[in-house]
């Protein structure tokens, strides 16, 4: 484990913070006559939140952690992966189950379709595999589908005037998560024999690349300390 | 080992 790889878990475990953080939010501002700031911000707009997005994550991780009962790697490890699957799932159930929650997700503006990313990365995992596995095609599923997973949220996020902050930390967040795997990828290579792994390095290079437009306008707003806005 | 290699990232 090296500091690079180690600061990508903690950002992502960060991210994973953040959205609870505001489901949470969300959740004990309602039905209050005189809601704080934060909970008049979160409850009046619409959460910014892709459930897509969400859906394909969890799908993202119930394919790739197959091996959590099969394979011993670390109780860091495991725990990790339970945090990752544990949360991604009670995140879609709260944005689709939860009374309150539910009416803060703006069902019209998230409308990409979860088809036409799950078939292409089937279809190539079938095709572009390193052995024709079940549980290794599945494996490679996960890698191409966490690639592009975080679209319907991009777009989300163009189509959504007013960014919430918290929205923002977490998009950020995920990104610098992905930036500090090839950091992490870099360093192994260097350090350790034999160290080579191409579908991963690809898909992980590709889904960096989706977040270098949202970096871009996330550090000019920091810069000129206004509020968050992609364009349209 | 090679395979435990990639599959100890998350």
């Amino acid at each position: 484990m090296n500091i690079f790889r180690l600061a990508g878990d903690m950002t992502h475990l960060m991210s994973v913070l953040v959205l609870l953080l505001k489901i949470h939010t969300i959740k004990s501002c309602a039905g209050k006559s005189y809601p704080c700031s934060l909970c008049f911000i979160l409850l009046e707009s619409s959460s910014g939140i892709s459930l897509k997005t969400q859906e394909l994550y969890a799908l993202v991780f119930a394919t790739r952690y197959l091996d959590i009962f099969t394979d011993f790697i670390s109780v860091y490890n495991t725990i990790m992966k339970l945090i990752f699957l544990g949360s991604s799932f009670s995140i879609v159930w709260y944005i689709r189950r939860h009374k309150i929650v539910r009416r803060s997700y703006d069902k019209d503006q998230d409308t990409f379709r979860h088809f036409f990313l799950v078939l292409p990365c089937l279809l190539l995992a079938l095709i572009i595999n390193e052995k024709f596995t079940f549980k290794e095609v599945l494996w490679t599923f996960s890698l191409y589908l966490e690639a592009v997973a975080i679209l319907p949220q991009l777009i989300l996020l163009q189509r959504t005037r007013n960014i919430d902050n918290l929205t923002g930390q977490y998009v950020f967040l995920l990104g610098a998560y992905r930036a500090l795997y090839i950091l992490n990828w870099i360093y192994r290579y260097f350090t350790e024999p034999h160290y080579v792994h191409w579908i991963t390095w690809i898909s992980g290079l590709v889904q960096t690349l989706l977040y270098a437009d949202f970096f871009y306008y996330y550090f000019s707003s920091l810069k000129n300390n206004v509020k968050l806005k992609l364009p349209a | 080992d090679e395979e435990h290699v990639m599959k100890d990232e998350l």
